[in-house]
């Protein structure tokens, strides 16, 4: 683990004086690595790396705790100031309903995501609807009515073809003449490069004026998390991000990246493919994940 | 990494991060640096221009040119499909029946993800599209059972090849990777040899957890090959590299879009000059 390299970098620093910028240099070096192989962008790892070294140098080498954990402690410190805020829940609109937009990369886990948040909000009696705004994926109504099914909340279907500018209109005057609260809107995968899928995006975020607009992201990200985070974030918006398959052995290092390019705050992780595997986000448990 | 400019002490900076961007790892990166070092050292490299075919060239090396052709020779050739949630298994067999029956071949395709909802649908509509016949069951059926059922009707029919759609799993989950090697044998049992192809489909936007997933889905259950999808994106895909030079398993084809053409073979000199692009 990264700890107990440090530790064993650090081995003759125990008892000396201070951390100074040659001595820490390779310690450094290991959690560079360590962030690396944890798929943390380039970049973000950089700037983080001075960050640190900015905070370590000049601190006396403590005689309780050995000079290794005690750069260990100031990087996960670091990564959970970087993480943010711990968990808050998102506030409703004053006037009902609430909406909520999903996005991201093909596959990342949206239509699941859109089924877990719906599931959530009626455990605490805010009634949903899920709104099944992709009409290019096959059969892409059918999974998110379903889920709807097992789940025994509303969900919208617009007719077969109909653009998903049409579909929300509908689905938002049909939530405002029924007691709908929270409308969640699951929309297509779609590359961050693709110029006509954003501006479909850009469209319905003016139509719609969503209260939230969240980035669904996959866990399993590489160096590209900061591209695509980038993408949306420019092209739409991004007020927040889920993060599925932690269930894995990913360390999702993307979720620095995306947090250190846009400054938008995680909201929740994606635990597992059923409906109930959805938690807040805990910055503190993600830094030491990280770290590895 | 542009053309004529005279060598500094920052190329090493900035091949490192060229590769690592593109998510190599740092592993793969650093055989790459040594190697681009050495030769600095050995003066064989006088250019910006040269240092970049340097790389390729070594890439090239590692991952090796010899990586098409899927083993189809048997009378009832079969492809099973497995790989982590959403990396593109079912779009990725529409294209691959469509290529198929386009060469005049019959193919049957096996609905076998009975968990997930609306994936026997979502198949089914891509062997509409692909003029292919689907054998599916409801959600919860036994998958192996679906296997059979598919493997003994392509015969019947005298298809010419079954690919098995199998439900997205993470490599971490022991009872799940159980299922599929059930599923593998099963399929051996109705058809001897099967399945000829045993491919993973990895997510080229995927980091280093992709070689993880590799090594457990080959240890698991013995791959005869990758393909790569989502290289219509900005991501490279370079994890793939250290998943060929560790394992030694070809890469056979890579998915560029959603749409029934969007397949292509796996071009290794193509693959290494977009990794700088
Ligand atoms: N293990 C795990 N699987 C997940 C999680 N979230 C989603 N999945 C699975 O990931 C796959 C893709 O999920 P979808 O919800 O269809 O993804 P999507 O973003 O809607 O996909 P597109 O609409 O095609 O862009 C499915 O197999 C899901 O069951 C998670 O947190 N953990
Ligand atoms: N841009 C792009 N999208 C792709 C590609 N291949 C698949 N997709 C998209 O990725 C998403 C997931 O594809 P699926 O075929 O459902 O993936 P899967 O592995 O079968 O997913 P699960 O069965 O849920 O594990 C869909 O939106 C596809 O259209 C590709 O090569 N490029
Ligand atoms: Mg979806
Ligand atoms: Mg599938």
């Amino acid at each position: 683990s990264l700890s107990e390299k440090l530790q064993a970098t650090f081995k003759k620093l125990r008892g000396h004086g201070k951390l100074t910028e040659k001595n820490i240099q390779e310690g450094l070096r290991e959690v560079k690595l360590a962030l690396l192989s944890a798929d943390v962008n380039y970049k973000v790892v950089k700037k983080f790396i001075e960050d640190v070294q900015q905070k370590a140098v000049g601190q006396e080498v403590l005689s309780s705790i050995s000079p290794g954990q005690q750069v260990v402690k100031i990087v996960h410190r670091e990564l959970v100031e970087l993480m943010g805020e711990s968990f808050r829940q998102p506030a409703l609109a004053p006037a009902p309903p609430t909406v909520i937009m999903l996005m991201g990369l093909q596959g990342a886990g949206k239509t699941t995501a859109a089924a877990k948040l719906a599931r959530r909000f009626k455990g605490e009696r805010r009634n949903p609807l899920l709104v099944a705004a992709d009409p290019y994926r096959p059969a892409a109504a059918q999974q998110l009515n379903l889920l709807a099914q097992q789940l025994n909340v509303a969900c919208f279907i617009g007719a077969p073809g109909q653009t998903p500018l049409k579909t929300c209109r509908q689905a938002l005057s049909q939530a405002k003449e029924t007691a709908i609260e929270v409308v969640i809107i699951d929309t297509a995968g779609r590359l961050h490069i693709d110029e006509g899928l954003m501006a479909e995006l850009t469209e319905l975020k003016q139509a719609l004026s969503p209260h939230y607009i969240w980035l669904v992201a996959d866990a399993l990200t590489g160096q590209e998390a900061v591209r695509v985070a980038q993408g949306f974030e420019q092209a739409v918006g991004i007020d927040g991000v889920i993060l599925t398959k932690m269930d894995g052995d990913a360390r999702g290092g993307a979720a620095l990246s995306i947090r250190a390019v846009t400054g938008k705050p995680i909201k929740f992780v994606g635990l597992g493919e059923k409906l109930e595997a959805l938690e807040p986000f805990h910055p503190d448990r993600i830094a030491s994940r990280i770290l590895g | 990494v542009r053309g004529q400019r005279a060598i500094t002490p920052e190329i090493l900076d900035e091949i490192e991060e060229l590769l690592i961007s593109a998510d190599l790892g740092v592993n793969t990166s650093q055989t790459v640096i040594d190697y681009i070092q050495q030769e600095l050292k050995r003066r064989e490299l006088k250019d910006y221009l040269s240092i970049k075919n340097g790389i390729q060239e070594r890439l090239l090396q590692i991952i090796g040119t010899n990586h098409n052709g899927l083993n189809l020779t048997a009378t009832t050739a079969v492809i099973m499909v497995l790989g982590v949630n959403g990396g593109g298994k079912t779009t990725t067999i529409g294209k691959l029946a469509y290529r198929y029956q386009k060469q005049g071949k019959k193919v049957v395709l096996a609905a076998a993800d009975t968990f997930r909802a609306a994936a026997v649908e979502q198949l089914k509509i891509w062997g509409q599209r692909s003029g292919a016949g689907v054998i599916g069951y409801q959600t919860g059926a036994d998958p192996s059972a679906v296997v059979y059922d598919a493997a003994t009707a392509a015969k019947a029919r005298g298809a010419d090849i079954l690919i098995i759609d199998t439900a997205g799993r993470l490599h971490t989950k022991k009872n799940l990777m159980e299922e599929l090697k059930k599923m593998k044998r099963v399929v051996g049992r109705c058809i001897p040899g099967a399945p000829h192809e045993t491919l993973l489909v990895l997510d080229a936007t995927t980091g280093q957890n992709a070689i993880i997933q590799a090594r457990q889905f080959h240890q698991d259950l013995e791959l005869s090959g990758l393909v790569l999808t989502k290289l219509d994106g900005t991501a490279k895909g370079g994890v793939a590299i250290g998943i060929v030079a560790e394992l030694g398993l070809p890469i056979k084809l890579i998915g560029v879009g959603e749409g029934l053409d969007d397949l292509q073979d796996f071009d290794a000199q193509e693959f290494v000059s977009a990794l700088f692009y």
